[in-house]
């Protein structure tokens, strides 16, 4: 599958979201 | 309570609109669906009066979505004392566009033979909400870091009574589609769009924190530029989400 970055920066956001 | 459709978003129970005794003797009960794109207004009309009622018809004030019926309202005979009919009224959303307080007011006319009467209803926000309301993942991300934070509200949903995975799935079939999930600390993240008829589109984050075996509970952020409706969107989530 090609890692076109998008699911590391959803992690990140939900990441950043849960510990400001 | 109300059904949910085969095919379709949540449907409300009928509930008097116009009572009997403040229309010469005529009962409206009514509810609003949205199926397969289709949205309509389902009517009951119950003849009180002692005479025949004829000449039906219906129109609508201006609205915050120009709401609007798609064809006349077809009663197909005479109504007579005691007769009770059922409508389904098709409605399109390109009627003349007013911003009603509250946004999801409706003011109706309905006519017969007898006189004119008025009535107002709230429909529920997602009736309007569309098939096409999934958002692109990159342009998910972009939007909403482009959205400011003064536009962003936080609502609670206590004791929903599904789980992580029947939440998206009863969201999807009121076209609230999940873009991403993701987990952090043990908590569901689901990042999802949905875009109303006249191309609005809300992004939610909606973070599902396990509580007893048989409930959950949602914290719910919502991005919009026109903030003003997401209180009603979020009404929208309690709807689909407690029926």
């Amino acid at each position: 599958e090609l890692d076109d970055g998008l699911d590391e920066a959803f992690s990140r956001l939900a990441q950043s979201r849960t510990n400001p | 309570s109300g059904v949910g459709t085969l095919s379709g978003s949540y449907v409300a129970p009928k509930a008097i609109w116009l009572p009997a005794m403040k229309a010469k003797g005529l009962e409206i009960s009514g509810t609003f669906t949205r199926q397969v794109g289709s949205i309509s207004m389902d009517l009951q009309l119950t003849n009180k009066a002692l005479q025949v009622m004829t000449d039906f018809a219906i129109q609508f004030n201006r609205n915050s979505f120009g709401l609007a019926p798609a064809a006349p309202l077809q009663v197909h005979a005479p109504l007579s004392p005691n007769q009770t009919v059922e409508i389904s009224l098709p409605l399109n959303t390109v009627g003349s566009v007013m911003k009603m307080e509250p946004l999801n007011n409706l003011q109706v006319a309905v006519k017969n033979n007898i006189d004119v009467f008025y009535f107002s209803t709230l429909y529920p926000l997602h009736i309007l909400f569309v098939e096409d309301g999934k958002m692109d993942r990159q342009m998910f991300l972009a939007t909403w870091k482009d959205i400011p934070n003064e536009n962003e509200a936080q609502f609670q949903i206590r004791d929903c009574p599904l789980n992580a995975e029947a939440v998206s799935s009863r969201l999807q079939s009121s076209n609230i589609f999940t873009v991403a999930k993701r987990n952090v600390e043990g908590q569901d993240m689901l990042y999802q769009s949905l875009k109303l008829t006249n191309g609005i589109w809300v992004l939610a984050e909606l973070r599902i924190q396990p509580g007893n075996p048989s409930f959950t509970h949602l914290q719910l952020s919502l991005k919009c530029r026109a903030p003003e409706v997401s209180q009603h969107v979020y009404q929208a989530y309690e709807t689909i989400l407690k029926n």
